[in-house]
């Protein structure tokens, strides 16, 4: 008897409730501008989520607030996205390891990326390692072909860890384009051997993006 | 601003709480855990049009000069949202990339006559 009766007295209850669930369900696709709700086609680990967010949390923290003045009035008119992306790993060279990632780019969308950072869990031997991260060529040329310089840094603490490498402002250019599917190579003596990219350590990369709509701007002129 | 209740019928805020887990949506929203998606329900008698939603001020003193001159146009007050508030998304995208949004204006949190 309990079950069927009602919560409370004043909630809605059968189609009344149906269709504001249903509103709801609407409100939240139009604005994550999506279609219909993402089928997830392979499911991320949890282990790996975790350790993403804590990541994405602790930088969050460090940074500094957004400009200020004109600037920040600016920005309150654009929705912002933080993105973590996990990477699928493939060895194009002895010296060298391709990282893909995909992203689902609405058309029409103004992005401006405001940071991105590829974060890899790496072993620093006591003889140090360098890191150089190139944006791949559409064609994949591999190591040695047309790719661009994103970002280099030098670790020396010998040990294992999580590292970053700031991407911009190389990486503005992607998300200007319509391409959906990033490719990155990284480089460094023996990186492939010093990379731990298990399912738990899988890199990742950890974008903030701005999504300016033409009809604000439009009207702000 | 009022929360519905059953002894009024005037305009107000309604509450009401979407889970996700009820529409099986807690697969690909992490957080949070459900909408709080309250809308607002009730009359606006003329004599109400025009507060509280409307702060005292210069459009209070034409919107009242309006009504007192009886104009056809002022008979229709509606009850709508005067203040909502944003919300935080984390949720993966079709590529099971995880996203962080705050989307502006989702949460009702106060009705008024317009």
């Amino acid at each position: 008897a309990a079950a069927a009766e009602p919560r409370c007295p004043s909630c809605p209850a059968g189609p009344e409730r149906w269709l504001l669930e249903e509103v709801a369900k609407k409100q939240l696709l139009e604005k994550l501008r999506l279609r219909d709700r993402p089928r997830l086609a392979h499911a991320v680990p949890r282990a790996a989520v975790t350790r993403a967010l804590r990541r994405l949390q602790a930088g969050g923290a460090r940074r500094s607030p957004a400009g200020t003045g004109g600037e920040e009035e600016e920005e309150e008119e654009e929705q912002s996205y933080e993105i973590i992306s996990f990477a699928e790993t493939d060895l194009t060279s002895p010296s060298s390891l391709g990282l893909q990632f995909q992203f689902s780019q609405a058309q029409d969308q103004d992005l401006r990326i405001l940071q991105a950072q590829l974060w890899l869990y790496l072993r620093v031997p006591r003889s140090g390692l360098t890191l150089r991260i190139f944006l791949a060529s559409k064609t994949g040329a591999g190591a040695g072909g047309n790719r661009t310089l994103l970002g280099e840094r030098r670790l020396s603490t010998a040990g294992s860890g999580w590292s970053s490498v700031p991407l911009l402002p190389g990486l503005q250019g992607f998300f200007s384009g319509h391409s959906r599917t990033l490719r990155l190579e990284l480089d460094g003596s023996d990186v492939t051997a010093q990379l731990n990219a298990s399912r738990s350590h899988q890199p990742f990369l950890v974008a903030k993006v701005k999504v300016r709509e033409p009809g604000h701007r439009v009207a702000k002129r | 601003s009022l929360r519905c209740s059953q002894n009024s019928d005037l305009c107000c805020r309604r509450d009401f709480y979407v889970d996700f887990r009820d529409i099986g949506w807690n697969d690909w929203i992490i957080k949070p855990e459900g909408y709080q998606i309250n809308y607002c329900v009730g009359q606006c008698p003329l004599h109400v049009a025009g507060s509280p939603g409307m702060a005292s001020s210069f459009h209070t003193a034409v919107f009242n000069l309006v009504k007192a001159n009886n104009v056809q146009a002022s008979g229709h007050s509606c009850c709508v949202p005067t203040r909502r508030r944003p919300l935080s998304v984390l949720y993966f995208d079709r590529n099971s990339n995880i996203v962080k949004t705050d989307i502006p204006d989702m949460i009702v949190d106060s009705c008024g006559c317009s």
